[in-house]
């Protein structure tokens, strides 16, 4: 297997690094990897999206690229763009027989084959590198922040305290490996009835604003609840959703 | 460690042995294994709850047993029991210094507590344990399949193409290893606004259908989207749940 110098020297050209972790399930975060890899590339930016949740991964689906596969060119791998704005995605479920296959690994596996697709893969050109993080807090976001240096990590949470106590793991964990957390996401905030325009607020109510002043950290966003994300990422089509949740993002 | 013979020797006395899993996290796989347990509860089986999410445990909050810590009498761990139905929990949140203290640990690691938490533990008297799994298809369901001989697992899903690929994981791990599935759980299959009474299927419709067919198995539960659910999970209380999704579940 690899060097962890193997794995600098690999990704030393690409401008900026952040992950996207959350410590929580479900609260959203490929989707908001996906959302902020399309901000970014509205501007220009050169994006590469690592979806590093290998017992789960869903990018390829968010950009309609469920059956692509890794080319390998000069001895190294390749990464497939999307259709609209060129982002380029790597995920173990391009080297899947079928998406339906189960990943059924243990921590040293996952371990392994993250640090070989860092430095095996052509990182030229590339500007901005977003991890999507599995839930958690173990073996990938571990070796992540041991391997690379990351410039920031965004953190995603729902508005509820179940949510935002595992959250907090999340953000201990960046803490204690000296990560800069960039700010918080806060999806799911509200749902606003397309019947009769009022708003229930479905998991809770401002619950990362506190979060946030705990942490002395910034809320970057906060997303309603909106029943067409879940609609263009099953039909693969996320690079159509016009809504920027991200316009001032940057660092 | 622990040996696997040990293992079985601790667990020999239980009647039934099920996990809750589904390989997509915020599914709400946690809130079923609960409002599961509680179902089983009323019906005066002695249930115990395994929350083998190391590293998301949230068990002990929808049970208000955020601070409970775990004793120990003729060297084995005796188990705290919920307030009205007396539902036995282990979690490794009665192991950490604090609940916001991230469980930073390699797989290796959590294959090791979790044998050690299942040989140690005073079984005596239950008649169900309910395991809750990460999401994932990694260490902790890998090692739980392995080392338990489980009677069924239930597969927690929500109503969108993408969630049901990677649950479509779980259920081909679950017959990889030949554990038998009980069945399919949808959670959050729509909003019924509480304004004007109409429904929103904001996930998606009718998804579980689909993958149940495909699967040969059962839908057991369709729950709607009910903002009680995180309200009463939040303030500890989730016994006080009155709804029963689950009266004709039995095995
Ligand atoms: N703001 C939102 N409104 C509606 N559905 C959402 C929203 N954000 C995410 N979803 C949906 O919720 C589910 C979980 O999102 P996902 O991004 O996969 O979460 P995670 O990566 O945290 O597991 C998906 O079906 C997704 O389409
Ligand atoms: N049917 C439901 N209606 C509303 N909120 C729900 C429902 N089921 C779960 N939730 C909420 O969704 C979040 C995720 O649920 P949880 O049980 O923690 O999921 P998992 O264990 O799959 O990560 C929690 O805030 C929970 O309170
Ligand atoms: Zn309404």
């Amino acid at each position: 297997s690899v060097t962890p110098e193997e794995v600098q020297e690999s990704i030393r050209s690409i401008k900026r690094k952040i992950a996207v972790m959350s410590g929580k399930g479900g609260v959203g975060k490929s989707t908001v990897t996906a959302l902020l890899a399309l901000s970014l590339a509205k501007r220009g930016e050169k994006v590469a999206i690592f979806d590093a949740d290998f017992l789960g991964p869903s990018i390829p689906r968010l950009f309609g690229m469920d059956n692509e596969r890794l080319n390998i060119s000069e001895g190294r791998f390749v990464l497939p763009e999307s259709r609209i704005y060129g982002i380029r995605v790597l995920s173990i479920q391009f080297l899947l027989p079928e998406k339906e296959t189960p990943v059924v690994w243990r921590g040293p596996m996952i371990i392994g084959v993250m640090n070989d697709l860092l430095a095996k893969t052509d990182w030229r050109g590339v500007d901005y590198l977003i991890f999507d993080l599995p839930p958690g807090t173990g073996d990938a976001p571990l070796t992540l922040m041991q391997s690379v240096r990351l410039d920031g990590v965004v953190i995603v949470t729902s508005p509820n305290d179940l949510t935002s106590m595992i959250v907090e793991k999340a953000l201990n964990m960046a803490k204690m490996m000296n990560t800069h957390v960039l700010g918080i996401v806060e999806n799911m905030s509200y749902f606003q009835c397309p019947h009769c325009g009022e708003r229930s607020y479905i998991f809770g109510e401002k619950k990362s604003r506190r979060l946030a002043e705990k942490y002395g950290i910034e809320v970057i966003a906060e997303i309603p609840l909106d029943p067409d994300l879940p609609r263009i990422a099953d039909a693969g089509q996320i690079e159509s959703y016009d809504l920027d949740h991200f316009p001032d993002f940057s660092f």
